[in-house]
């Protein structure tokens, strides 16, 4: 929407109301980062600025169009609206975009079919000219995020939208993550040139190998190649389909008959969070022995030459494939990351290769799933996939079923599993997010377009039988079978049949080298029952004697309840209640009373001091003319 | 083993619901679908 009015902050004050689902805080939440990660926006807690965002749980999903100044402006995540893509499309509105397919050139992308619309629905394709909207400068994007799908508003089952191009006809309505041209409009609407969490990526396609060096302090070096002889056969960024590219790291440890290290380390990377994750793609063509760690060199104000400290070792690494790593980093200091190889002795040929670097300052997935050789699964009636047992981080014990059985789209559910610390977990299993990641396998982080879903457990909800559904799974589950015949129990799973249609799984990375990779997070998200600010029970307890009026909101400040009120432009609210109000016009009215009040005290003051000093010389002009009289009477 | 059809719970009992089908399936008639103008959350209104 053009008008710079219509703008946000880059950090947008928000609260996210009470009347939230639990699973649409952790949602809410999850798409602020993706912003962080991929523009210049940011989000606060609202603090008592002018404008901010309220998101609460209304009818249905829904938003204003860019900053309508509104003070409190409202943002919808109502029931099943508690997606990521959802919500980011919300967002997106709230920032100032409208729907793709309403911008000024549409025409020569799609074709609407209005007989096919509902009857008094046509306003929903609307179209702006460009003096109403601008898509500044960025092709019409059949991938966005805020483009309709082909079914929009239809009337029968034929689509209302026709993509002149008839490949993306079922590409346009994706609800997976922002496109790349949203990225763009965004990033240029917003003049962002940088991002609060992405630190870098790196695919060696370029002969700087993003300003990575040789460590002085070890055997070898790491080798920039595109191919070895014992493996791998290409890289993982392209897989080898453009002759002439395709470059990734290689330690070549065939020839050592000693213990050898070589160091590869980052450019210096400045931290803003003090948490960062590392992902990288790793690849053994050696043997068992080969080891990878990763160090973090530190430079503290008083270390000028950094000190390394290890962070993980990897072993064990399979042999023969690209393998997908993530390392959570906590750097709070300038740092380099440092890759090292080890290479045991041994007769064996090949060594350890690395693509596909990203670290940011984000949270690291939890688990990760890898299913290989993943096509065959696909539309097989035997297409029920188990993943293997995890835990959380709170000892509950968890496994993945991925259901691709179906010819149309793939269904993905979470089942609570009978596990070790069973016996100390609370029961039923109260408020755990589960995020379950389709990963987009795209070399750079900041152009993926991951398929996420969460899932939240309800201590209160109840399965059909009149059993809590998320009671202990040796109490509700089933009986099942790990493939090494060990016994365990299953409860009932709890997901989506639609997690993605298999044409779109298909498409982009999702499938990379025949392989599939499962992100896996389950965390404890008790905290958010109660918002603003992160609630403990002593928060709701002085909260809870306290009532805020005029949409003021309740805060604990050094264990006292304090109302925050809301504020507008030219007006706000005041006192312990927020049961006052002020306004700029009140103050004028104020200035310009006592201005008046001044200037007519000055005026008394004047007009007095005049009188009296005009009476004062009247009497003695009067004494004065007496005398003068006598003189002359005197002298004549 | 796998696991009965019926032991799993579907939330969105196997359709795809974009943002405008979960909003005139409640009812709304929202400018565009989800749009909400000027403090007017229905269009008509």
């Amino acid at each position: 929407i053009i008008g710079d009015n219509y703008r946000w902050p880059h950090t947008i004050p928000y609260v996210l109301d009470d009347t939230l689902e639990m699973n649409a805080k952790g949602v809410i939440l999850e798409a602020f980062e993706r912003y962080r990660l991929k523009t210049c926006i940011d989000f606060k807690p609202w603090a008592g600025e002018p404008n901010y965002v309220l998101v609460f749980k209304g009818s249905g999903c829904w938003s204003s169009v860019g900053n309508r100044h509104f003070g409190k402006q409202e943002l919808s995540i109502g029931t099943n609206c508690d997606r990521i893509a959802t919500v980011q499309h919300e967002f997106l509105h709230a920032l100032g975009f409208w729907h793709e397919q309403s911008r000024s050139d549409r025409d020569d992308y799609v074709m609407i079919v209005w007989d096919r619309i509902q009857s008094g629905r046509e306003h929903n394709f609307n179209m702006y000219n460009d003096t109403v909207s601008d898509s500044l400068n960025v092709p019409y994007d059949y991938t966005s995020v805020m483009h309709y799908s082909k079914t929009a508003f239809q009337n029968g089952t034929e689509p209302t939208i026709v993509t002149r191009i008839s490949d993306f006809e079922d590409v346009i309505g994706q609800r997976m993550d922002f496109s790349d041209y949203d990225l763009l409009k965004l990033n240029r609407l917003y003049n962002c040139s940088s991002s609060l969490t992405f630190m870098d990526s790196c695919n060696f396609e370029l002969e700087n190998v993003c300003g990575m060096i040789q460590s002085s302090e070890d055997d070898l070096d790491w080798q920039r190649v595109s191919q070895v002889s014992g493996g791998p056969e290409n890289d993982h960024s392209i897989m080898g389909q453009c002759k002439g590219s395709g470059f990734f790291m290689h330690f070549d440890s065939s020839s050592v008959d000693t213990e050898t290290i070589a160091r590869l380390e980052s450019r210096l990377l400045y931290p803003k969070r003090g948490f960062q994750c590392l992902e990288f793609y790793l690849y053994n063509s050696r043997n068992e022995n080969e080891q990878l760690n990763i160090y973090v060199r530190d430079y503290s104000a008083d270390d000028q030459n950094g000190s390394l400290n290890i962070v993980t070792e990897i072993k064990e690494i399979p042999i023969g494939s690209w393998q997908l790593y993530y390392v959570t980093l906590q750097a709070t200091n300038k740092f380099r990351v440092v890759f090292e190889g080890l290479s045991i002795a041994g007769a064996s040929s090949g060594g350890l290769s690395i693509d596909d670097i990203n670290l940011s300052e984000t949270r690291c997935p939890h688990h990760v799933w890898h299913i290989e050789n993943f096509t065959q699964f696909i539309g097989n009636p035997n297409g029920s996939l188990y993943s293997p047992p995890f835990y959380s981080s709170k000892g509950y014990a968890f496994q993945i079923y991925l259901d691709l059985k179906s010819l149309t789209n793939v269904g993905i559910y979470f089942h609570l599993i009978s596990g070790a610390n069973d016996d100390e977990l609370e029961w039923p299993c109260p408020w755990q997010q589960v995020t379950m990641t389709l990963l987009d396998q795209n070399p750079d982080i900041r152009q993926r377009m991951s398929n996420q879903r969460s899932v939240t457990t309800d201590p209160s909800m109840i399965d059909d039988n009149g059993n809590y559904f998320w009671d202990k799974p040796s109490k509700v589950g089933q009986v099942a079978f790990f493939p090494n015949g060990t016994q365990f129990h299953r409860s009932g799973g709890y997901g989506t049949s639609v997690f993605i249609t298999q044409e779109r799984l298909k498409s982009r990375d999702f499938m990379k080298g025949n392989d599939v990779y499962i992100l896996l997070t389950m965390e404890d998200i008790s905290h958010l029952s109660s918002t603003n600010p992160v609630p403990t029970s002593s928060v709701n307890d002085l909260c809870s004697e306290v009532t805020c009026e005029n949409d003021g909101i309740c805060t604990v400040q050094n264990d006292k309840a304090e109302c925050r009120c809301p504020a507008g432009k030219d007006w706000w609210y005041m006192g312990e209640r927020c049961e006052k109000k002020g306004s700029v016009r009140d103050t004028i009215v104020i200035a310009a009373s006592s201005i008046a009040a001044v200037f007519g005290l000055m005026l008394i003051v004047t007009l007095v001091s005049v009188y009296c000093v005009r009476r004062k010389y009247r009497k003695k002009t009067s004494s004065n003319t007496v005398k003068t009289s006598m003189e002359n009477s005197y002298a004549f | 083993l796998p696991t009965p059809e019926d032991f799993v719970k579907d939330i969105d009992n196997g359709i795809d619901q974009d943002i405008f089908d979960i909003n005139q399936d409640l009812g709304l008639d929202l400018f565009e679908g989800d749009i909400r103008v000027d403090g007017a959350q229905d269009r008509n209104s």
